[in-house]
């Protein structure tokens, strides 16, 4: 998956 | 950003400033894991890598410094402040970090969603924080004795993870293509861990008496 969604989170 | 989200945040937070809260006025770190204050630290030197290279918000950027810096100065609490240190029962306080770093850095070694430096220690940090909590939960076993703010930092600590699996099946309902089975599996493995003190911590609150582990 890509990890643009994935890197927003904390 | 949506609401489970933020709840989870805003937690995490409130976990940080109750233990800080504790080291602050109390000048105590009674019944606080040195071992899992470290893990947390090295989860989140480990996760946020990325905190010069990539900008994804203002909030993100301002949240990942505050958790990196209040996991450092706790950890330098604990270990240095010469009141504080006083307090920290470091013979009870026996877990050996390699046991649970080595085999999550194996695992995030081979499972990882791709094999970059930073993916990978972005994988471990997720690996590493599901079981961070453990030398803390063997401590709390030993001690017994668990003061108010020690019992709310862990309950916030551990409600923090339980909220985000909140926010991953609203953005898999809602996002398109929103599949991430490393912070779901971890998260959950990570959330269950706290089963145990969660029960306890339940019924103390209700039955409104002193939280105390069985032996």
């Amino acid at each position: 998956g890509g990890d643009d969604d994935l890197h927003d989170e904390l | 950003m949506n609401i489970f989200r933020l709840t989870a945040d805003m937690t995490h937070l409130m976990s940080v400033i109750v233990l800080l809260l504790k080291i602050h006025t109390i000048k105590s770190c009674a019944g606080i894991s040195l071992k899992t204050q470290e893990l947390y630290a090295i989860v989140f030197t480990c996760r946020y890598l990325d905190i010069f290279t990539d900008f994804i918000s203002f909030y993100n950027t301002i949240m990942k410094v505050i958790f990196l810096w209040t996991s450092f100065s706790i950890v330098w609490y604990m270990r240095y402040h010469k009141i504080v240190r006083r307090s920290y029962d470091k013979d009870q306080d026996t877990f050996r970090h390699v046991f649970l770093m080595l085999p999550c850095l194996v695992l995030a070694l081979l499972i990882n969603e791709r094999f970059t430096f930073k993916e990978v220690m972005w994988t471990f940090s997720f690996y590493l924080e599901a079981v961070a909590i453990l030398p803390q939960l063997v401590l709390l076993q030993r001690t017994r004795n668990i003061d108010n703010l020690t019992g709310q930092y862990i309950f916030l600590l551990g409600a923090y993870r339980a909220l985000y699996i909140l926010n991953w099946i609203y953005r898999y309902v809602t996002e398109p293509n929103y599949v991430h089975w490393i912070p779901w599996m971890s998260g959950l493995v990570q959330t269950l861990l706290y089963g145990d003190f969660f029960y306890y911590y339940f019924l103390s609150w209700k039955n409104n008496v002193k939280l105390q582990l069985p032996a």
